[in-house]
């Protein structure tokens, strides 16, 4: 299904011959105004939308190249048949790919999690206030251990937010997994101490869960980066609430460039929210979505796979 | 041949740049513009301090409601129950809000309504601590209904001045759980029937356009009579909020600038666009 935005590009689009320049210009003002009501960053939709009408422009020539084929051979027969595609399918077909490629990787699934060579593998989980990481902490703890069978440790290492070491425990306790907790000591020194642990006690996934927090706090910032080179983690993933307006870009330009993000979890998709942080953060991070939470309840967590979430950003 | 007169098209990407990274939304913008359009002569749209003084103008305006100032005082006790979806301050703003009232010589009482989220109510416990209120909890999982009742029931006994109710975080899509709510609402009216006295609407600034749909589904389902817009101390700008504001005819009543107990205020509109457009 497409939002008024791409439909109204579409028939926009219907009974022109062909792809132009100046019918093209009318329909990506459309596909415009779809990409910032679903939130898309300003920035990121000028790029895109650029993108598209190269694209556009370019193969509305190859095709009429291709149209001027003899028909006598088999081979002009089948470029004719490609030909038979309107211009105003065309023109949205060309949105969808140019949106499924952004989203995804080269290889089209799933991206692998880089698991440490040696000891445990480390996730640490960051990101604004109320984003969803304590609750993806808990999913992400039962997914690995179900999934690929190995030994998670909880570490609740926001010390700042009341009663939030106990809603870890409480989600631990739940799936009866181990949550490490060191009252009294730092974020920093938790995490050390729980890496330790986890080398020592044969745990094989470490999941860090750090406190809220906005980019310009800078002493937070630098704790995070301290978290960061104590321990090594092998996955930083922003956790970003799929509601995020134009403010994904800043933030995630900043989480990425102070300490690293390798791929985001987009979380409370079970709502209405079209979700174009997703195209935005991709853009500006250059790291991929791995995971979407899809609810509340602890098993409500999905590996990504690009086509969703392009055809959800459409509309 | 008379052209309709335009804002420059230099300066108009300039200020769409501004507005729509600002979370104003297309729809809002646009409305704005045509304002400038309409109110400005051919000449002083090229001026851009001319075309500022519109855009605040206008989003002033859009941000006003006229709607009569708070007070606490006019039931005892009076009934305030949040609502909001996940995440977004309420419990946070419950605990800032109770400091507040405290402070104000008001006795406060506070209702753990959140009877479903893993340590909601240890949350509020530890800010009922920090506000010096106590807290009224039921049992783990209850009906959150029940524990409301109970706040009020003991706030009329004891005659204390403001009962503040968190509720848990829902998605306005999920029906059931807003139904939860109208029945919250129900429940409130048994011990009171004047209650609810508002309803707060608790909106996360960092939020685009999809806080209109918010917005418009706990209106309808709930009566909202205020919104709190919370995390403004952060890089979102909640443009969002001029929309809803002009849309719902909801007053904007305090707004979050911090994770600390006094890091909250009471709106201001002309503060508020001055930094919407810093
Ligand atoms: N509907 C829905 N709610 C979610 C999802 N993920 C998290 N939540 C809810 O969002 C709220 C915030 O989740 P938390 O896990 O506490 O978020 P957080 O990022 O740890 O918050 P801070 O530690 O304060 O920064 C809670 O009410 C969660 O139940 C999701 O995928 N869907
Ligand atoms: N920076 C900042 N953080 C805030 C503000 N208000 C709340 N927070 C943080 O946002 C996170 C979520 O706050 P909560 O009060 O738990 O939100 P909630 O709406 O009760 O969440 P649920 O009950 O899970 O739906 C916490 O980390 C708070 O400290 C604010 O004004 N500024
Ligand atoms: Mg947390
Ligand atoms: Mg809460």
């Amino acid at each position: 299904t497409l939002s008024k935005g791409f439909r109204a590009a579409r028939e926009r689009l219907t009974g022109v011959a062909e792809l132009s320049e100046e019918n093209i210009e009318s329909a990506l003002r459309d596909v415009r105004m779809a990409l910032l009501e679903a939130d898309v960053a300003l920035p990121v939709v000028r790029q895109f939308l650029q993108r598209v009408k190269e694209k556009a422009v370019g193969q509305s020539v190859q095709l009429r190249a291709k149209a001027e084929l003899p028909t006598g051979d088999k081979l002009g027969e089948k470029a004719l048949k490609s030909v038979e595609v309107t211009p105003e399918y065309h023109f949205i077909r060309i949105c969808q790919e140019e949106l499924t490629a952004l989203m995804g990787n080269a290889e089209g699934g799933p991206t692998e999690i880089n698991w440490a060579k040696k000891g445990p593998t480390v996730f640490m989980l960051v990101g604004l206030q109320g984003s969803g990481k304590t609750t993806t902490a808990g999913k992400l703890a039962r997914w690995l251990q179900k999934i690929h069978k190995r030994k998670p440790l909880l570490v609740a290492a926001d010390i700042y937010r009341p009663a939030a070491v106990q809603q870890l425990q409480v989600l631990g306790e739940k799936l009866g997994i181990t949550v490490f907790t060191a009252p009294g000591k730092s974020p920093p020194e938790i995490c050390d101490e729980a890496y330790r642990l986890a080398y020592t006690k044969g745990y094989e996934v470490v999941i860090l869960d750090t406190a809220g927090r906005l980019a310009i706090d800078e002493p937070l910032m630098a704790e995070l980066e301290q978290i960061r080179g104590r321990v090594k983690p092998q996955e930083t993933f922003l956790v970003v609430d799929a509601m995020i307006g134009q403010d994904a870009v800043n933030t995630a330009k900043s989480f990425h460039e102070r300490i690293g993000t390798t791929g985001f979890v987009l979380t409370k998709l079970d709502g209405d929210a079209r979700g174009g942080a997703a195209l935005s953060i991709r853009e500006v991070t250059g790291q991929p979505v791995r995971f979407l939470g899809m609810g509340e309840s602890l098993e409500k967590l999905e590996e990504f796979r690009p086509e969703g979430l392009a055809s959800r950003i459409l509309g | 041949l008379l052209r309709k007169k335009q804002i420059d098209a230099d300066l108009l990407n300039q200020l769409e740049e501004v507005l729509l990274t600002a979370d104003i939304g297309v729809k809002t913008a646009s409305r704005i513009f045509e304002q400038v359009r309409s109110s400005l002569s051919r000449q002083e749209l090229k001026d851009e301090a001319a075309v500022w003084s519109v855009i605040k103008a206008e989003s002033r305006k859009l941000l006003s409601v006229d709607a009569p100032p708070l007070d606490y005082a006019r039931q005892k006790p009076f009934v305030l129950l949040v609502v909001g979806v996940n995440g977004a301050g309420k419990t946070t703003t419950i605990g800032k809000l109770a400091a507040q009232l405290t402070g104000e010589g008001k006795k406060v009482i506070l209702a753990a309504g959140d009877t479903f989220r893993a340590a909601a109510v240890e949350q509020l416990e530890i800010w009922g601590q920090r506000a010096g209120v106590p807290v009224v909890k039921g049992k783990e999982g209850g009906d959150p209904s029940s524990v409301i009742f109970e706040a009020i029931k003991r706030a009329q006994k004891e005659g204390l001045d403001v009962v503040i109710a968190d509720t848990a975080g829902r998605l306005h899509v999920k029906a059931e759980l807003m139904e939860e709510l109208a029945k919250v609402r129900r429940v409130i009216k048994k011990a009171d029937p004047t209650a609810p006295h508002e309803t707060f609407l608790v909106l996360d600034s960092t939020n685009g356009q999809n806080a209109i749909a918010q917005a418009r589904t706990f209106k309808e389902m709930l009566e909202v009579t205020g919104i709190v817009l919370t995390k403004l101390d952060g890089t979102a700008k909640g443009g969002v909020i001029l929309g809803i504001a002009h849309e719902l005819a909801v007053p904007v009543r305090y707004i979050g600038i911090g994770e600390k107990i006094q890091d909250l205020r009471a709106f201001d509109a002309v503060d508020f666009v001055d930094v919407l457009y810093e």
